[in-house]
C-alpha cells in the first residue's frame, strides 16, 4: 500500500550475498556431533513410504514397544543422542541392567543364588554386542560397583 | 493472502513444546530421537 | 601488527597435537586428561604468557580451521557428508579446546576471567568472519563458523556446575557476538545466523530456562536485528528465491515462539512491529495474534458478547519499550505533554502533521514517531479515564485532549498519513486487554465521527487486510470488525464503498458471513 521503494547500495550487495548464501545453506548435521555410525544419508523413497515417524515416537512408552534387538542397536549404534537415552530407559523398565565394566545388557535369568551388599550371583542373559545376540551366563557375579 | 502456516511441518495442536524438537527454519520435519545431541551417562558412551 | 617470528608454526604444531590428542581413546572423559597433558605444552611454547599471544594464538587457530574447510569444500564437491566429517574433525577439537579453557580459566569461582576469555574468542571468531565475508564475498562458506559458534554453545551449556554460574554472562556474550554478525551486517552468514539463534538449545536457555525472563530483550534484539534485514525486501513485495527462504524460516520460527513462548511475543509486540514492514500482514498478525498462556479467549463470534464486560479489559499489558522515550525531540513530547494536560495551544494540532513527516527515502513520514504517539496517546488517555473512575467505552473516549489528536491526524493526514496512523491504532488490537478495548472503542469511534466517506473507508481497508489474509488473526481484530458490521450504529452496509464493486460486495459478505 506504501508503493515499492529502490534498493540502495547496501541492500544490492545484502541480496548479492545472501543468493550466494543459498547455494550454501546449512545442513541439519552441521548442528548435531559427528555420527560415526549413522550419518544422515537421505534416500529417495517412494512416496507411499511413510515419510514421517508414528506419532509419540520420541516416548518412552513407544521405545518400550520396540524389540529388545532395535533397543540395543539403538543403544550402541546411536549413542549421545536422546534415541540413546530412550533405548535405555525402556531396557531398564524390562529389568535389563547396565554393566559399566563389559559394557553390556544384563538380565536376570532366575533368581539370584547370592546377594549381599557387593554383588550378586547367578545366571544371567546378557547381550553380546560382539557377536550380536543373547547368551547365557551361569554362576555370574555382578559386582554392584558396575551397576549404571 | 499469505500462507497456510499448517503448512509448515509444525504440529500447531501439540500439547508438547515445539522448541525441543525444532529441527531447523528450512526444514518441514520435527527431530527424531536419534537426531537429537543427548547428555547420557559417560558410561553410555561406549565407542 | 606481525605476528612474532614463529607463532605461525608453534600454532599450527599445537593445534595439530590438541586434534590428535582429542581423537585419542585417551583422552579421557569430556577430554579433561587430554587437556592437563595441552596446557602443559602451551605453557612451554610460550602460548599463554601474555593476553596479546593468547589473542594471537586464538585468531591464528580459527583461521587455521577456517582454511582447512576452505580447502575441503572445495576439494570433494559430490560427498558433502565426507567433506563436513572433515571440516568437523578439526572444529570440533578446537571447540573443545576453548570450553575447557575457559571453563578452567582462573579460579572455579571467578566467572570474571572465563566470561572475557569466551569474550575474546568469540571477538576473534567474529572478526576473522566479518574479515573472511569482506575479502571472499560470493565465494564466503558459512560452514566453519556456523560449526564453531553452535558446537561451542552446546558444549557451554553442557550441564556442568561451573558452566551453570556462568550461564547468563555465556548467554550475554553469545547475543553480542550474533548481534555484531546480524545480517544487515554479514548477509552471507545470514542462513546460518538464523539457524543459530532458532537453535533449540539456544531458544531453550534463552526463553525457557533463563528464570525472571532475564534473557527475553536480547533474544528480542535478535529478532529485531533479522527483521530490520528482510524489512526493504518485503516491502517491495517481490521476494528472490534466497529471501523468500529466509522469510518462510522466520515464519516457522515465529509459529515456534507463538506456541511456546507467546508471552514474549506479547511483550515485544511493539517493537516488532515498528521495524515489521507495514504490507507484511501475515507476520504482523502472527506477533498480534499471541495471548497469554493462562487466559481463555471468549468466542469473537458469541452472539451478544459484552466485551466491555470481561474482567481483562481492565488489565493493561507489558511493553517494556519505552515508547515515551521514543517521542522526538523533547520538544516535541514537551508540547504534546502540554496539550494533553491543557488542550492548548490550539496550533499543536494543527503542527502536528508536519511534526510526523519525514525525509528518509520511501516513507514521507516517521512511521516509529508515529507509533510512538498513538500507543503514548492511547495509554495517557486510558489512565485519564481511570482517574476519573470510569471504563473506556464510546462516550468516556470522546471529547478529550486525547481524542482531539486522534480526529486531527485521521482528517488532516493525507491518505499514506492517515493509513500509517491508523495502522498504528490496528497494532494494538490483540487480546482482551485495556489497550485492546480502548484501541478498538477509538476505531470504531473514528468511523462513526468521520466527515467524509473516505475515511470510514480506509478504516474498513485496514481491518479488513489484517482480516483477509491467512490464519490466525489476532481476537481483538475480530471482535472490532465484527462490532463495525453488526451494530446499526454504524450503518455500515449503507456505505457506497461497500457496493462499489461485485467483487468487493461479494467479499464483504463473505467476510460477513464467516464472522457472523
Amino acid at each position: 500500500p506504501l508503493g515499492p521503494v529502490p534498493l540502495g547500495k547496501d541492500n544490492i550487495f545484502q541480496l548479492v550475498m545472501s543468493d550466494s548464501g543459498f547455494v550454501h545453506l546449512p545442513h541439519p548435521s552441521d548442528s548435531e556431533r559427528l555420527r560415526h555410525h549413522l550419518p544422515r544419508n537421505p534416500c529417495p523413497t517412494p512416496s507411499y513410504y511413510p515419510q514421517t515417524p508414528p506419532p509419540h515416537a520420541d516416548s518412552v512408552e513407544f521405545f518400550q514397544r520396540l524389540s529388545t534387538e532395535t533397543l540395543f542397536f539403538i543403544f550402541y549404534y546411536m549413542e549421545g543422542t536422546k534415541a540413546q537415552y530412550l533405548a535405555a530407559k525402556a531396557l531398564k523398565k524390562q529389568s535389563w541392567r547396565f554393566h559399566t565394566k563389559y559394557m553390556m545388557w544384563f538380565q536376570r535369568h532366575e533368581e539370584p543364588k547370592t546377594i549381599n551388599e557387593d554383588y550378586e550371583q547367578g545366571t544371567y542373559i546378557y547381550f553380546d554386542y560382539e557377536k550380536w545376540g543373547q547368551r547365557k551366563k551361569e554362576g555370574f557375579t555382578f559386582e554392584y560397583r558396575y551397576l549404571e | 493472502p499469505g500462507m497456510d502456516l499448517t503448512t509448515l511441518g509444525l504440529n500447531l495442536n501439540s500439547p508438547e513444546n515445539l522448541y525441543s524438537t525444532f529441527q531447523s527454519p528450512w526444514v518441514d520435519l520435527p527431530c527424531r530421537p536419534q537426531d537429537i545431541d543427548f547428555h547420557v551417562p559417560w558410561e553410555y558412551m561406549t565407542n | 601488527i606481525e605476528d612474532p617470528p614463529g607463532l605461525h608454526e608453534k600454532t599450527e604444531y599445537l593445534l595439530r597435537e590438541w586434534v590428535n590428542m582429542y581423537h585419542s581413546p585417551a583422552a579421557g572423559r569430556d577430554s579433561t586428561k587430554a587437556f592437563s597433558a595441552f596446557v602443559q605444552q602451551m605453557h612451554q611454547q610460550g602460548i599463554l604468557k601474555t593476553d596479546d599471544l593468547i589473542t594471537r594464538f586464538f585468531r591464528l587457530c580459527t583461521e587455521m580451521c577456517v582454511d582447512l574447510c576452505y580447502r575441503a569444500l572445495s576439494e570433494q564437491t559430490h560427498n558433502s557428508g565426507l567433506v563436513r566429517a572433515k571440516c568437523f574433525h578439526t572444529l570440533d577439537a578446537f571447540v573443545r579446546l576453548i570450553t575447557l579453557l575457559v571453563k578452567h580459566s582462573g579460579d572455579t569461582a571467578n566467572s570474571v576471567t572465563k566470561i572475557n576469555l569466551l569474550n575474546k574468542v568469540l571477538g576473534i571468531v567474529a572478526g576473522v568472519l566479518l574479515q573472511d565475508h569482506e575479502v571472499r564475498k560470493t565465494e564466503f562458506q558459512q560452514l566453519p563458523y556456523h560449526r564453531i559458534f553452535i558446537m561451542l554453545f552446546i558444549e557451554l551449556n553442557a550441564p556442568d556446575i561451573i558452566l551453570e554460574n556462568i550461564n547468563f554472562q555465556v548467554l550475554t556474550a553469545f547475543c553480542n557476538t550474533f548481534h555484531v554478525l546480524r545480517p544487515t551486517k554479514a548477509p552471507g552468514f545470514c542462513f546460518a545466523w538464523l539457524e543459530l539463534i532458532s537453535h533449540r538449545v539456544f531458544v531453550g536457555r534463552m526463553l525457557a530456562l533463563t528464570p525472571q525472563q532475564r534473557a527475553w530483550g536480547m533474544y528480542a534484539q535478535l529478532l529485531i536485528d533479522l527483521f530490520k534485514f528482510l524489512h526493504p525486501f518485503l516491502r517491495n513485495a517481490e521476494l528472490t528465491k534466497p529471501i523468500h527462504f529466509l522469510y518462510k524460516g522466520t515464519l516457522r520460527v515465529l509459529l515456534v515462539l507463538l506456541h511456546d513462548f507467546p508471552e514474549f511475543l506479547c511483550d515485544y509486540h511493539y517493537a516488532f512491529c515498528d521495524i515489521i514492514s507495514t504490507n507484511c500482514i501475515q507476520m504482523r498478525n502472527l506477533i498480534l495474534s499471541a495471548f497469554p498462556r493462562n487466559m481463555r479467549l471468549p468466542d469473537p463470534f458469541t452472539p451478544n458478547l459484552k466485551v466491555d464486560m470481561l474482567a481483562d479489559i481492565a488489565h493493561a499489558p507489558r511493553i517494556p519499550t519505552n515508547f515515551a522515550n521514543m517521542i522526538t525531540p523533547v520538544s516535541f513530547k514537551n508540547d504534546l505533554d502540554s496539550y494533553l494536560k491543557t488542550r492548548s495551544p490550539v496550533t499543536f494540532l494543527s503542527d502536528l502533521r508536519s511534526s510526523l513527516q519525514s525525509n528518509e527515502p520511501g516513507s514521507r513520514y516517521n512511521i516509529s514517531l508515529m507509533n510512538a504517539l498513538v500507543l503514548y496517546v492511547g495509554t495517557q488517555a486510558i489512565q485519564h479515564i481511570h482517574t476519573k473512575s470510569l471504563t473506556p467505552s464510546m462516550s468516556t473516549i470522546a471529547h478529550s485532549s486525547h481524542m482531539d489528536i486522534f480526529q486531527n491526524l485521521a482528517v488532516d493526514l493525507d491518505t499514506e498519513g492517515r493509513y500509517l496512523f491508523l495502522t498504528a491504532l490496528a497494532n494494538q488490537l490483540r487480546y482482551p486487554n485495556s489497550h485492546t478495548h480502548y484501541f478498538s472503542c477509538t476505531l470504531l469511534y473514528l468511523f462513526a465521527e468521520a466527515n467524509t466517506e473516505a475515511i470510514q473507508e480506509q478504516i474498513t481497508r485496514v481491518l479488513l487486510e489484517r482480516l483477509i489474509v491467512n490464519r490466525p488473526h489476532p481476537w481483538g481484530l475480530l471482535i472490532t470488525f465484527i462490532e463495525l458490521i453488526k451494530n446499526p450504529q454504524f450503518k455500515f452496509w449503507t456505505h457506497e464503498f461497500v457496493h462499489c464493486a461485485p467483487e468487493i460486495e461479494k467479499l464483504f459478505e463473505s467476510v460477513a458471513r464467516s464472522c457472523i
